[in-house]
């Protein structure tokens, strides 16, 4: 379960910082591809 | 004189007014009197969490609200917990056996 | 007796809220899975993130456990198999 859970998030995550650029993953991303996987999540900005 | 005081409120009634200028479609219009309301409501909302949350430091003999004490605020209250589906980073979880 | 020295952790990690599974292991676990979804190996991740990822991972799963708990229950079992997780995701469809 966790890895299925940490696939969706790392995959989308690494979506968001391939597209603003960046090689280095952010909380911002994390925390955009939480909400977009319905999971938000307060405290990371 | 600020919207807000006109309208008896503490949140900012134009900041809203504009963010929901920007975020309903670009450039979209949105009449003054909705962001009277959403600021109400916003704020309605805000003091219910925060009156919760300082009940629950208060309990704690603690003069600053930490996300835990916002957790327990929240997953106490029945109609916040189904309002309120997001994780709290450091809040925990409501001790239950 | 058994089951009081379980009763007593459970009772003192509900009434903490720090994350439970080791950084390290974690970042490593986190790295492997992104080594998918990257070309090379230069992915690089700020200890924020790994941070909220943690903490998102593990609010998911104490949720999960604590609905795979009740299946396991419903079952009149005391113990957690495989079907009750199934069973608890499936349900949450």
């Amino acid at each position: 379960c966790l890895k299925v859970f940490l696939e969706k998030i790392i995959r989308d995550a690494v979506t968001y910082a391939e597209h603003a650029r960046r090689k280095t993953i952010q909380p911002v991303d994390i925390v955009c591809a939480l909400r977009k996987n319905k999971r938000p999540l307060y405290g990371f900005g | 004189v600020s919207r807000s005081s006109k309208a008896g409120l503490q949140f900012p009634v134009g900041r809203i007014h504009k963010a929901m200028k920007s975020r309903v479609n670009r450039g979209g219009r949105v009449s003054a009197n909705a962001a009277v309301y959403a600021a109400a409501i916003l704020e309605y909302l805000t003091a219910e969490v925060l009156e919760l949350a300082g009940n629950a430091s208060k309990d704690w003999k603690m003069k600053r609200i930490s996300p835990r004490h916002l957790q327990l605020a929240i997953r106490g209250d029945e109609e916040l917990d189904t309002l309120i589906k997001a994780t709290i980073a450091g809040g925990g979880v409501i001790p239950h056996i | 007796r058994p089951g009081a020295l379980a009763l007593r952790e459970i009772r003192y990690l509900q009434k903490t809220t720090l994350l439970l599974i080791p950084r390290l292991p974690f970042a490593r676990l986190v790295r492997e899975i992104a080594l998918d979804f990257w070309r090379d190996d230069t992915l690089r991740f700020q200890a924020d993130a790994l941070e909220a990822l943690q903490e998102a991972a593990e609010a998911y799963l104490t949720l999960l456990f604590e609905d795979v708990n009740l299946c396991a229950i419903h079952a009149k079992r005391v113990t957690i198999q495989v079907k009750d997780v199934q069973l608890a995701r499936r349900i949450r469809g």
